[in-house]
């Protein structure tokens, strides 16, 4: 317990550089215990006070708020060259208590909780009107969307069969009527041209992709993603990830790179 | 301040300590 009875908190700007320098230590702690979804980035600090402790250090209590960005929780990049999501992809924010304690100057979590929450609905349409919404991961159209993709990406896999890792976000767009999701997959140990009984394929931990996008628009035509680079990751050998997905309305297709390094390509499409 | 009786003390900007600065946007 940090708080000693008759003690005294040292009043600091929310501003400061050793509140700054606290903050982003917090915001690292989430990130780097997050196991899905995106990485959050700090965007304001609304509270701090400073609690001397015995024998020796400082507590932090802190309240922040986040912001959620583009990266994927294992996407390598440091959070601060992560992309945030615009107020138009529907924002998610974060809200966390933390307290930080500083000693021999160096910063320790002792203590976090955080929250996360999407911009309401009112305060997205106002910025765009035809911007798509959130959709629960849960909801029926956004399952089948998945579904469907996903079958679509195994016909076209020459190599290993994917299974689903996780949804990560997913939007009702207006126009054209269409469902919009992102998700993850993983290789497994079966071959998808072979595959008879998915459940029996177990999932290689270490080639968990980042999300790709995928518009299914109508009941089945699916819109991918296009192939952009990624920060390179060790890839054992063994199965590849299709190169080329299914497109089933060729005049949606997004270009291709024309030759894109191989690296560049593991983890198959992505945003 | 210490200022004479008869000469008002022009008031200083008052410090907002927190929140801090929004580094994006405000949701």
């Amino acid at each position: 317990a940090p708080h000693i009875s008759g003690l005294v908190y040292r009043e600091l700007d929310c501003d400061d550089p050793e509140t700054e320098q606290a903050a982003l230590v917090a915001v690292d702690y989430i990130n780097n215990h997050v196991l899905q979804g995106y990485k959050h980035t700090l965007n304001q600090i609304d509270k701090v006070k400073v609690w001397p402790r015995r024998p020796m250090g400082e507590v932090f209590e802190l309240e922040i708020d986040t912001l959620e960005t583009k990266c994927y929780f294992l996407d390598p990049t440091p959070v601060a060259n992560c992309t945030v999501r615009p107020l138009t992809e529907h924002a998610v924010e974060g809200d966390c208590d933390f307290q930080v304690l500083k000693q021999d100057g160096q910063f320790t979590v002792l203590f976090a909780k955080c929250g996360s929450s999407p911009d309401s609905a009112e305060d997205v349409l106002k910025v765009c009107p035809q911007c798509p919404l959130l959709a629960p991961l849960n909801d029926t159209k956004v399952v089948h969307a998945v579904e469907v993709a996903l079958t679509a990406f195994n016909t076209q896999s020459n190599g290993s069969y994917f299974q689903l890792v996780e949804v990560s976000r997913a939007q009702h767009v207006p126009l054209p009527p269409s469902t919009y999701v992102e998700f993850a997959v993983t290789a497994t140990d079966c071959v998808a041209a072979e595959v008879t009984d998915p459940a029996k394929c177990n999932p290689l931990a270490e080639k968990v992709s980042r999300p790709a996008w995928v518009a299914l628009l109508g009941r089945r035509k699916v819109k991918w993603s296009s192939l952009q680079p990624v920060p390179p990751q060790p890839q054992p050998d063994g199965a590849e990830m299709p190169t080329t997905p299914s497109v089933a309305d060729p005049a949606a297709s997004p270009s291709l790179p024309a030759d894109p390094p191989a690296a560049a390509l593991v983890v198959g499409p992505v945003v | 301040t210490v200022a004479q009786p008869s000469v008002p003390v022009a008031a200083g900007p008052v410090v907002r300590p927190c929140p801090g600065r929004i580094r994006h946007f405000k949701i």
